[in-house]
């Protein structure tokens, strides 16, 4: 999921 | 209601003073627009009833292969109603099809007016805006599917709401009218990913990191 790094950063971020 | 409640404040757009070439401001702004649509859209999918009940792995699936076409519900819903035929990106974003053509995106008006045209004839209400929003992301065929049963009720869930919501104003065929038009939007999506990465692969025109991934994720 390197290449969608952004992504799943927003995702994980639960505010 | 739930949906209605956690529908986003549409954004307003900033101009861009980067450039003294005005199509390219034009593309600069909508594109700034974009990036930040996009932040908002994945705080919006998390609210969505039985989005965060998925795996992340499927959330981000979903909303890779989903995105643009929420987005365009949003414009094309903005777009109703104003007089003459220009595409509503923002408030203070109102693009003409000149201004698109001289962007390099008349193909996006030309996808984006009909499908705004399809909606002002249904007369859609902001129920089924943002219900037809959420489907679009519940339907996006991302694949592969981590958990197909998960993603199946989050559909069923979106699905059920929208039966409810037609049969509660006696408009029996009103729900099978919203997903005759889901192709539509998707078309319209596909031709709008494509003209953006085309501007950006071919005229070299500068995307934000997350607008850039989204679309990466698409090509």
């Amino acid at each position: 999921k390197e290449k969608h790094k952004i992504l799943h950063r927003l995702l994980q971020n639960s505010t | 209601s739930h949906l209605l409640l956690t529908e986003p404040t549409p954004l307003a757009a900033n101009q861009d003073d980067s450039t003294n070439d005005s199509s390219l401001r034009t593309l600069l702004t909508l594109c700034d627009l974009l990036n930040r649509e996009l932040l908002v859209l994945i705080g919006w999918a998390k609210q969505i009833p039985g989005f965060s009940g998925l795996s992340l792995v499927d959330q981000m699936s979903l909303l890779q292969s989903g995105w643009m076409e929420a987005l365009l519900v949003g414009v094309a819903w903005r777009s109703q109603g104003v007089a003459g035929e220009g595409l509503v990106f923002a408030g203070n974003l109102r693009l003409d099809e000149g201004q698109c053509r001289a962007a390099g995106l008349a193909d996006l008006y030309e996808a984006l007016h009909h499908l705004t045209a399809k909606y002002q004839v249904m007369n859609l209400s902001p129920e089924e805006v943002v219900t037809l929003k959420a489907m679009a992301l519940a339907n996006s065929d991302a694949d592969p599917v981590d958990c197909l049963e998960s993603v199946q009720r989050f559909q069923d869930g979106l699905h059920e709401a929208l039966q409810e919501y037609e049969s509660s104003r006696r408009e029996q065929h009103r729900t099978g009218r919203l997903l005759m038009s889901l192709p539509l939007l998707r078309q319209t999506a596909d031709r709008a990913v494509k003209a953006l990465l085309r501007l950006h692969h071919h005229r070299h025109v500068p995307l934000h990191k997350l607008l850039l991934e989204m679309l990466d994720a698409k090509a």
